[in-house]
């Protein structure tokens, strides 16, 4: 499937949310 | 009137957003006949007109050139589709990084190893699908009381929202997990049943039953 | 003229972004003096104008909310930094885009394990050395022959980037690293420099000696 050949070479943000939450995290412990 | 060439491979859903942006507009863009994603976009000649090397790219008939499928298809819409009013813009901005932050990493985070494209790592599986769950709570609240997402017409929020969940409707929202998010299912569907949208992504077909994840 | 309340913890480069565009058009910005990052943002009346709960966030006085830091950026701004015609307002969301997929992803994978603020993982962290190197180098090819990003003044691509480029800077863009980087040191400069810029960030400190990861 040419879509799923395409797809593989593109670069996507997969783990995203775990910099989000590490962030948060982060940002909040230094605010209280 | 805009006209130019769009540079993608088929079925990109993130070409479709200026293609069906154009379609609005009557802006005349074609999808380049003679390009071979992976070669064309290496060559140097493509490089100097888009350094990043990515697609979609859009060369105007005069000369201009942009990447970024949500810049290319907001330079190739009109008035109606980007907000009328400067909150109104801002609003469909808004969206259109609420699709770009919040729902493609998800997306692609759940359906890519579905599809075999990346490694499964099942920490990283579960968390998207929270991460589209509430994504789709967050849409769904919102179309509780709105036919679109912005104003009341079509606009690229809904265009560049509805592109970037379409391989989770395909892929991996089956009829048991997308039950519970009846407004964004009503609005979803209204949205890939207009003709602009219809021609450009054709028939969506939702998906059925999940496959198995390739481990 | 716009005006109203910015939601954010202190030092957020996200929230310098529309604190910077406010500096520009004159939109009068306040950020909230009683918001507790962590509880203020968990809060029913909060997530009742704010459904995801992230910051920065913006509420006018005149009761509109907004989320997401470019789209508040961009409706506090004004057309000079939004762009002047379309293509202009299309080349600003390029960059704006460049920095959200480009350049932020690499940031945080490179920052944040020598921050302590996510675990150093090898593979990922040389990776994103690279990856900012390429995001640099795309800046510095297309900032030889110009002083600003789109156009011949400051928009919001030269602030939505450069305060996306301040974790870099500060912390782990030692003098041998950045050297090869001589048109894109000159704009950064330049831009953290102007009044409306140094106003809001303060003094920008360039990294001398990248601090040893905590592995």
């Amino acid at each position: 499937m040419a879509l799923v050949a395409a797809l593989s070479q593109e670069k996507f943000w997969f783990d995203k949310s775990k910099y989000d939450d590490a962030e948060a995290a982060y940002y909040q412990k230094s605010a209280q | 009137m805009v006209a130019g060439t769009l540079y993608t491979y088929p079925e990109n859903f993130r070409a479709y957003k200026a293609l069906i942006a154009a379609k609005y507009s009557s802006a005349d863009v074609k999808v380049a006949s003679n390009f071979v994603f992976g070669e064309t976009n290496k060559t140097e000649e493509f490089l100097k007109k888009f350094p990043s090397g990515k697609v979609p790219a859009f060369e105007s008939t005069d000369g201009k050139c942009l990447q970024d499928s949500n810049a290319i298809a907001y330079y190739v819409a009109n008035d109606q589709l980007r907000g009328k009013s400067d909150f109104e813009k801002s609003q469909v901005l808004q969206w259109i990084f609420f699709a770009e932050t919040e729902i493609l990493p998800a997306s692609c985070a759940w359906v890519f190893p579905v599809l075999g494209i990346i490694q499964f790592e099942k920490k990283v599986f579960e968390r998207s699908k929270e991460d589209v769950k509430s994504a789709l709570n967050i849409l769904d609240a919102h179309l509780l009381t709105r036919t679109y997402l912005v104003g009341e017409r079509v606009s690229l929020a809904d265009i560049v929202v509805a592109c970037t969940l379409l391989h989770l409707y395909t892929h991996v929202l089956d009829p048991e997990f997308r039950k519970p998010f009846v407004n964004t299912n009503r609005w979803f569907t209204t949205v890939i049943n207009q003709s602009q949208f219809k021609e450009v992504a054709g028939e969506v077909k939702f998906c059925e039953k999940v496959a198995e994840v390739d481990h």
